[in-house]
């Protein structure tokens, strides 16, 4: 989930 | 979502709009670098590698397709569209951009979030396009004269990473723990490298006159 939070931007 | 971040998006949606409305409205790519556009293509594949693995949302998922698709379909128009191809500034468009590519890999290799396949490839794509406008900002100031669009679509797309800063500064402010050291630090250096286009095109705004970047 880390992953996501801190990819979440194009 | 805050509203930095999406004046960002809109603003680098608004610049590829504008691009491909000059390519298709004049049937021309005069003053358009091919190898920026090449670079941008290379960096929205290797960043959203996860676009099948990881959905954020729907927004999310719809803006990384679109990049894609119109990076890709802007490159194809300047290699192979019989019309549009023929005004591609070949002889001018001469900036070796091999050594952004490698450099950007090699810094890839030494500084990233995780030492995996997806992380190095991300750190990779967000310093290759801190670069990336370099062609097309030689291409400027060898080609002399720049037509409104093209203009238009640098200012823009220099625009978009200065909103991405706010947006960074704001989220610090406002969420704990937030950092985002390579993004921000990369998206620094993206937005200095805009900044003599900035004034120039300031300049011409103020006067109302034709954007001349000094050879």
């Amino acid at each position: 989930l880390n992953k996501i939070l801190y990819h979440d931007e194009l | 979502m805050n509203v930095f971040r999406l004046a960002g998006d809109m603003t680098h949606l608004l610049s590829i709009l504008l691009l491909l409305l000059k390519i298709y409205a004049t049937k021309s790519c005069s003053g358009v670098s091919r190898k920026t556009q090449e670079l941008y293509a290379i960096v929205f594949i290797f960043r959203y590698l996860d676009l099948f693995t990881d959905f954020i949302s729907v927004y999310n998922t719809f803006m990384k397709v679109v990049f894609i698709a119109s990076s890709l379909a802007i490159v194809w128009c300047m290699r192979f569209h019989p019309v549009v191809r023929r005004s591609y500034d070949r002889e001018l468009d001469t900036f070796r951009y091999f050594f952004l590519v490698g450099a950007s890999f090699a810094l890839a290799l030494i500084w990233h979030e995780k030492f995996s396949v997806q992380e190095v490839f991300w750190a990779f794509s967000i310093y290759l396009e801190a670069v990336a406008i370099l062609p097309q900002l030689v291409l400027l100031q060898r080609s002399g004269n720049v037509d409104n669009l093209t203009g238009q679509y640098v200012f823009f797309l220099g625009a978009y990473r200065a909103f991405y800063i706010l947006n960074w500064i704001y989220r610090y402010l406002t969420e704990p723990r937030f950092t985002r050291w390579i993004a921000g630090t990369s998206g620094v250096v993206q937005t200095a490298l805009y900044a003599d286009f900035f004034y120039y095109y300031f300049i011409s705004w103020k006067n109302n006159s034709k954007l001349k970047l000094p050879a």
